[in-house]
């Protein structure tokens, strides 16, 4: 059998609500070190890669490798129906077939319980190369919520260049262009809320991106007060929140590319 | 402004 409980169950709610969009159904692949799933868009541009470790739960038991095929958007309708202080336990039988959802108020005054029917969702698996990436940006990640915002209202595809001096986010329509720069910047007061930008540089790097898709990774903005952004020129980019102290969700997207 | 790669010219099946 399976079955793990999360404490805190909001980031469960965020993380559907991060990937419900960009991917239809999905294998939750539960074994002894924790949950993980890995999926892409229906065109094949991007991936999402979740992964929550089995020590951030307050209990873990997976007797068997299984996946969990479930639909993300019926998750995420039940999902929202947690508290924010809630604690929820996942259960599954050992074919994964019924899949049960349990919400407990922190004072346990207030239980409820949902079963998904499990999907046969046969989904192949990408290897993802190791990769030592030229550029890794970390910066705030509301900030690069509004960046990729606001360029679409400009064009469809961003240009991320990045350089010793900074960061820079450029886009072109019909309409005209537009361009934001961000330079190096220290934290405010080591205060997470306010993190500062940091680039590490192996080498400058410049690469064009569907705004599109960056804009679907910003749906997982809440989880997280900083986003890194990892490239390499000629090959996809990754867009990482973590998820508390247990994990990661990871979006990689492919470039765009001269005609 | 440029043509979409796919994600799986990238990456293989593992």
């Amino acid at each position: 059998m399976f079955e793990a409980r999360l404490p805190q169950g909001d980031l469960l709610k965020k993380i559907l609500e991060a990937v419900k969009d960009l991917v239809t159904d999905a294998n939750f692949d539960c074994s002894s070190t924790g949950i993980s799933l890995q999926a892409m868009d229906s065109s094949h541009v991007s991936l999402v890669s979740l992964l929550m470790r089995a020590d951030g739960f307050d209990h873990f038991r997976c007797d068997r490798n299984i996946s969990i095929g479930l639909n993300l958007l019926a998750m995420s309708k039940v999902v929202r129906c947690v508290g924010n202080n809630d604690a929820v336990t996942m259960k599954a039988d050992d074919n994964g077939d019924l899949v049960t959802l349990m919400f407990e108020s922190q004072d346990g005054s207030k239980v409820s319980d949902w079963q998904l029917r499990g999907l046969d969702i046969d989904s192949e698996r990408l290897g993802i190369p190791s990769t030592d990436y030229s550029s890794v940006v970390t910066m705030p990640s509301a900030e690069f919520a509004r960046i990729c915002r606001d360029l679409s209202v400009i064009g469809d595809t961003v240009v991320i260049t990045t350089t010793k001096e900074g960061v820079t986010f450029a886009s072109k329509g019909e309409l005209g262009t537009g361009k934001i720069a961000l330079r190096q910047s220290a934290a405010i007061d080591d205060d997470a809320d306010s993190p500062g930008v940091s680039i590490e540089l192996q080498e400058p790097v410049s690469q064009s991106f569907a705004l599109r898709y960056l804009s679907f990774f910003t749906k997982a903005t809440p989880l997280a007060p900083t986003v890194t952004i990892s490239m390499s020129n000629g090959v996809p980019l990754v867009v990482e929140y973590p998820v508390g102290d247990m994990g990661h969700i990871r979006f990689y997207l492919a470039p765009k590319v001269e005609d | 402004s440029g043509k979409q790669a796919s994600l799986t010219s990238f990456f293989g099946a593992s």
